[in-house]
């Protein structure tokens, strides 16, 4: 479902070119449970963005589910990052001025779901915040805006949901909640990328993608 | 060092008051390490924002270096957060406009340091940032915005050190060498507060306090 080849991302600093990635190449099948580890700074969530389309590689070719992302007209990109994606930001990016509630309903406006307060709701439920619903997010704790922005996620029911450092700010009691719906949502056929520093969380996936210095270092094939 | 008894935070949100703190009490030595622990929403970081003076408590003492902080004048709850405390958020709260160095010599230039661009780029480069100076907090990674925070929290070389979740955006080898950083600190006299939901760097501390519901339910003593 996702193929990309050489992905190379430089960003221009004055006179200095900083290269960040330096041809990335990723296969990773549908309903695949994938996760990324490398040090800090290595060019996880620089990938992840352009994986999740919200971002363009300044080099290399990109696939998702057989169309070429460049190729794509902005309302046909749109679309993908509305209905195909749930992107788990690892600084959450909540709207300030809007309840948990609404931070997650918000994208099935969008969507013109059916009932969108009724599944903001249960998604909101589903990672234990259902006592926080009216909360604004700067009266929430670190971990509880880290899960609004995963029930925000997930709520759409996208094809694939891409998750930067979706436990870091969880007890690992929480964290361990988080990754049973993960799991359920992959039984669904749903594709996960997870990037993660978490030894413990990247086991739960099939394979583990090492990133090194914008590079795949290896790969890890689990059983 | 510190003495606080009875500590209590409660919200008000409409009709309905959310108690979050319900009767804190703790006491620290003076260059004691101890870790707090606890699930997400337990009132960890409430805790500290008391601890730290950027917060008051709805009742309850707080005795800071033997003062009583509830009594001091602005002036000086100033200098106890400029000069004694350095305090690391969880999430990082960096000036966006301000590039990486600009972040960690603005406390120094309120302290009127001797040499503040010299000190911000040795405290940048002990959290291994030194190729990132003139990057802007957006420019940066997650885990390089979490060691500005870092360094900007020890580049005054502050009697007390209350760090939330330091390391919760770190691959674990970058994550050691802060908390090599720490016991480096601890060395020095420094008091050292860490909120962590980590149990490994919990275990660097001499006490993990386990806060559960707003309450301290269990106090573990190191060897
Ligand atoms: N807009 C930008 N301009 C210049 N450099 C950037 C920019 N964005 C990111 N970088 C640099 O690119 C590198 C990779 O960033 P990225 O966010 O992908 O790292 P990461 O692997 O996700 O790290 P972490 O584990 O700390 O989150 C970092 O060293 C960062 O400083
Ligand atoms: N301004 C506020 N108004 C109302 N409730 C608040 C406010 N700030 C925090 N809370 C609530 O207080 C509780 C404790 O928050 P706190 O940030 O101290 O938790 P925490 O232990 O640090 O959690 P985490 O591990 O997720 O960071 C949370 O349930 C949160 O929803
Ligand atoms: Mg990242
Ligand atoms: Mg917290």
């Amino acid at each position: 479902v996702i193929r990309a080849t050489n992905l190379r991302k430089t960003y221009r600093m004055g006179e200095v070119d900083l290269e960040v990635l330096k041809g990335v190449d990723l296969e990773i099948e549908r309903g695949e449970y994938v996760a990324i580890m490398g040090p800090s700074g290595s060019g996880k969530s620089t990938l992840m963005n352009i994986l999740g389309c919200l971002d363009v590689p300044t080099a290399g070719r990109y696939l998702l589910e057989g169309r070429e992302v460049s190729a794509l007209r902005e309302d046909e990109l749109a679309e993908v990052r509305g209905r195909r994606i749930g992107f788990v930001f690892q600084t959450f990016n909540l709207l300030p001025r809007a309840s948990a509630l609404e931070n997650v309903t918000l994208p099935l406006y969008y969507q013109r779901a059916a009932h969108p307060r009724e599944e903001a709701t249960r998604a909101l439920e589903s990672v234990g915040l259902a006592q926080r619903l009216k909360h604004y997010p700067s009266q929430l704790s670190g971990g509880e805006r880290q899960r609004v922005a995963i029930a925000r996620a997930v709520v759409t029911r996208p094809a694939i949901v891409l998750a930067d450092e979706p436990t870091g700010n969880l007890d690992s009691r929480t964290g361990q909640e988080i990754l049973e719906l993960f799991d359920a949502l992959s039984l669904r056929e749903v594709t996960i990328i997870l990037v993660t520093h978490d030894r413990a969380v990247a086991e739960r996936a099939r394979r583990i993608i090492h990133l090194r210095d914008g590079l795949v270092s290896s790969v890890e094939k689990r059983p």
